[in-house]
């Protein structure tokens, strides 16, 4: 092409980077796009170590961020977020976009005082999230 | 994204409980409108407790008995069996339950003899109170933990024959023999000081606890000889093994939707995201013994 270029210059126009990254942009991903976050905390905090015996410290984690509109391939979303996607951009913008949620969760075990003195060690389920998706 | 029905249980555990009286504090906003209460009774636990304001907090409101310094020891054991730093439960622990209650007795009464080495026999009445136990919490097996401490460093070590029969004091009907239950083990010191020895009373236990019983009142007479007892004669220092009270550990499955059913999982065939527990073995001592090793273990 830049044999042709030095022929026949007029040809073809060049696209600076600057357009090529902008032309790009429309198929990148949102910047801040669904994704789980950390977050972890003590139960000394809250003040519930006098009874909570185990474990110290809890990181049930969160899920933030733009839901991209090509969802299905990276979240395995529904088709109905897509739908959902479109309704908010093309008919109806009070219709809200989709939301970044948990889709897995981890188990919990906490060691904890009754108040009758008894001691209970139990498994809860979904306590930490291990995974976002958009719906 | 669980298809398992709404069964609320009777009453949302401690912890849950606790976490939604303060969500409630902080989000008023969450609280339930008037229509909805009608669904009340369907609603898990988590929302029961945000629409209901009166609930008391949980910081300094609610008295706590302390708990039995023994019996708190050997949960924190059982939790680090368990379950990791994070409190991620482990997969290598193979067991059915995903509850385990410890009581203590709330009422002992005659101590007839406390030497155990002699051959006398330890007697004792103990009432554990079960209120705390839920309608959704179905049990699989229950033990008497007794943790026995040697005063004396024993240089070699020492095998007792032990013998527990149990009494049901049933106050309310005079008519319906009480249940009674006895069995024999052997209790082997080594050099560990402390020993927990887990005597399995579930035959004993299963019937009352199936009739709803909250209240258990038990004779429990406790007799051990040495394993050889011509040896007894000989020993220069006596080896002096005070017995506490026993406490009651109920190995239980709680049904209710916010327990942890991992073994669930593997029952129906799929994978548990977290962990996969071994099928074969209906229970495991949960030192991770199981049931074969030490004589210990063999008598659990």
């Amino acid at each position: 092409s830049r044999q042709r270029r030095n022929e026949n210059p007029k040809a073809a126009p060049e696209t600076s980077p600057y357009n090529l990254s902008e032309y790009f942009k429309q198929f990148a991903f949102p910047q801040n796009e669904c994704e789980l976050h950390n977050f972890r905390l003590s139960f000394s905090q809250l003040k519930w170590d006098k009874w909570i015996i185990a474990p110290h410290r809890y990181s049930p984690q969160y899920c933030q961020g733009d839901c991209p509109r090509a969802v299905g391939h990276r979240y395995g979303s529904p088709v109905h977020t897509m739908v959902q996607n479109l309704i908010y951009e093309k008919l109806d913008p009070s219709v809200p976009r989709p939301s970044c949620v948990p889709a897995e969760y981890s188990p919990l075990s906490v060691l904890t005082i009754e108040p009758d003195g008894s001691i209970v060690y139990k498994e809860y389920e979904d306590m930490i999230a291990t995974r976002c998706t958009c719906r | 994204p669980h298809s398992r029905g709404r069964g609320g249980s009777g009453k949302a555990p401690g912890f849950l409980a606790a976490a939604e009286d303060v969500a409630s504090e902080l989000n008023p906003v969450l609280q339930l409108p008037e229509g909805a209460r009608r669904g009340y009774a369907l609603l898990p636990p988590l929302l029961k407790v945000l629409s209901d304001r009166g609930a008391p907090s949980w910081d300094s409101e609610v008295p706590r008995l302390q708990p039995d310094s023994r019996a708190l020891r050997f949960m924190k054991r059982l939790y680090k069996m368990s379950a990791t730093k994070e409190g991620i439960p482990k997969a290598h622990k193979g067991h059915l339950y995903n509850t385990v209650r410890l009581f203590t007795p709330c009422l002992e009464c005659r101590h007839l003899h406390r030497d155990l080495v002699k051959g006398d026999i330890h007697s004792v009445d103990l009432l554990f109170n079960l209120d705390r136990l839920t309608a959704l919490e179905h049990l699989l097996k229950s033990v008497l933990l007794y943790s026995f401490d040697t005063s004396i460093p024993i240089s070699s070590s020492i095998t007792f024959i032990c013998h527990l029969s149990i009494k049901e004091h049933d106050f309310s009907s005079q008519v319906c023999p009480s249940i009674s239950h006895s069995l024999a083990f052997s209790l082997h010191f080594g050099v560990r000081k402390r020993k927990w020895v887990e005597i399995d009373v579930t035959s004993f236990l299963q019937p009352l606890i199936a009739t709803s019983r909250r209240n258990i009142h038990m004779a429990v007479n406790f007799t051990c000889q040495m394993g050889d007892p011509q040896r007894s004669t000989k020993l220069e220092n006596p080896v002096n093994v005070t017995l506490v009270p026993p406490s009651l550990l109920l190995y239980l499955n709680d049904t209710s939707e916010q327990a942890y059913h991992g073994w669930n999982l593997l029952r129906q065939g799929r994978k548990s995201p977290v962990r996969a527990r071994q099928r074969d073995s209906p229970l495991v001592d949960p030192t991770g013994d199981k049931g074969e090793g030490n004589s210990q273990g063999k008598r659990a």
